[in-house]
């Protein structure tokens, strides 16, 4: 069969007025040694699982994304992260939603597929799962970036402005849900 | 968000996606990155999907699974499904994002309803090709 490989690393309001060629070029490296790390395991005869978990991997390590290192923050300044795994040709599957301590949640995500009789394992008990299978845990900060965390600073401003404006707590709940509609952006 | 689908000399193909979720979420919000069937699928019959944009929307359209389902019971390529789902009822609902995906032949489809995607693939006896933005 012929093999092939593609990569995301988000989407959304990004535009090319918002970034310098030295950051479009950062980005487009990246992209380019995550796809190029899953096509050479492809190419040695690796599987379509090992390949995408490899480029995932590369993308999670890095602080371009909203994966991994590079994550957004929670209101209350954490990190929870979530990743799903699908296989093919046995429709197997894994996930795990809400880890904080997880360095490759990708990983985990595969673990959960390949090493327990469950789908999908969430927060504190995905994370025991991840210690039983000798996976380490890592401070919630191995997440933190300044950019994110300016994100969020942003965020919470945004929502201190709308209760400054509103007249009531009616008016605060209508201009609330507008703001939270147009705002939630995964 | 990110993700990854492949499929490899066996004609096996699968998907993965990875997440931080949402900036500011509260409540334990858990969007479709690791729901299986919204974010991610992988079915040799018809294709396997990793999607990014604005989750709460792929879990209600359950996007990566109904763009497999369109290829496997409708005989659509995948660009095709693709193109439906992300710039049909979800667009007109109000979701924005978007998927890659790829199916047993070697085909890979991008689609996106968004300014930009950060993606790339690569095919056989092909360089990378990297794109952003439209």
């Amino acid at each position: 069969s012929s093999i092939a490989i593609a990569i995301h690393g988000g989407a959304g309001t990004i535009s090319p007025q918002s970034m310098t060629s030295a950051q479009k070029l950062r980005y487009e490296a990246k992209l380019k040694q995550a796809t190029d790390m899953g096509y050479n395991i492809l190419a040695k005869g690796g599987s379509s699982i090992e390949a995408i978990s490899a480029a995932v991997n590369v993308l999670e390590d890095s602080p371009l994304f909203n994966a991994g290192i590079g994550a957004v923050y929670t209101y209350d300044g954490a990190h929870e992260l979530d990743a799903s795994i699908m296989d093919g040709k046995t429709l197997n599957a894994g996930a795990v939603t809400g880890v904080k301590h997880i360095q490759n949640p990708i990983n985990l995500a595969r673990l959960v597929m390949t090493h327990s009789v469950h789908v999908m394992l969430s927060g504190e008990g995905a994370e025991e799962f991840a210690l039983q299978q000798g996976m380490p845990l890592v401070a919630n900060s191995t997440f933190d970036t300044e950019r994110r965390y300016q994100s969020l600073l942003k965020a919470k401003q945004k929502l201190h402005d709308i209760k400054a404006k509103s007249k009531s707590g009616a008016d605060y709940q209508a201009n609330y849900v507008n703001w939270d509609n147009s705002y939630k952006m995964g | 968000t990110v993700g990854a689908v492949a499929v490899d000399k066996q004609g096996n193909i699968a998907a993965a996606t990875s997440t931080g979720g949402m900036t500011a979420k509260r409540y334990g919000r858990i969007g479709d990155s690791p729901i299986i069937g919204a974010g991610t699928w992988a079915d040799n019959d018809s294709c396997a999907v990793s999607a990014t944009g604005h989750g709460e929307y792929f879990i209600r359209f359950n996007v990566a699974s109904d763009i497999c389902a369109r290829v496997k019971y409708q005989g659509k390529d995948i660009q095709k499904a693709s193109d439906e789902v992300i710039f049909g009822e979800m667009k007109q609902a109000g979701g924005t994002g978007g998927v890659i995906v790829v199916d047993a032949k070697g085909n890979v489809a991008m689609s996106f309803n968004t300014q930009g995607m950060y993606r790339a693939f690569r095919k056989q006896g092909q360089q990378a090709q990297v794109a952003i933005f439209k």
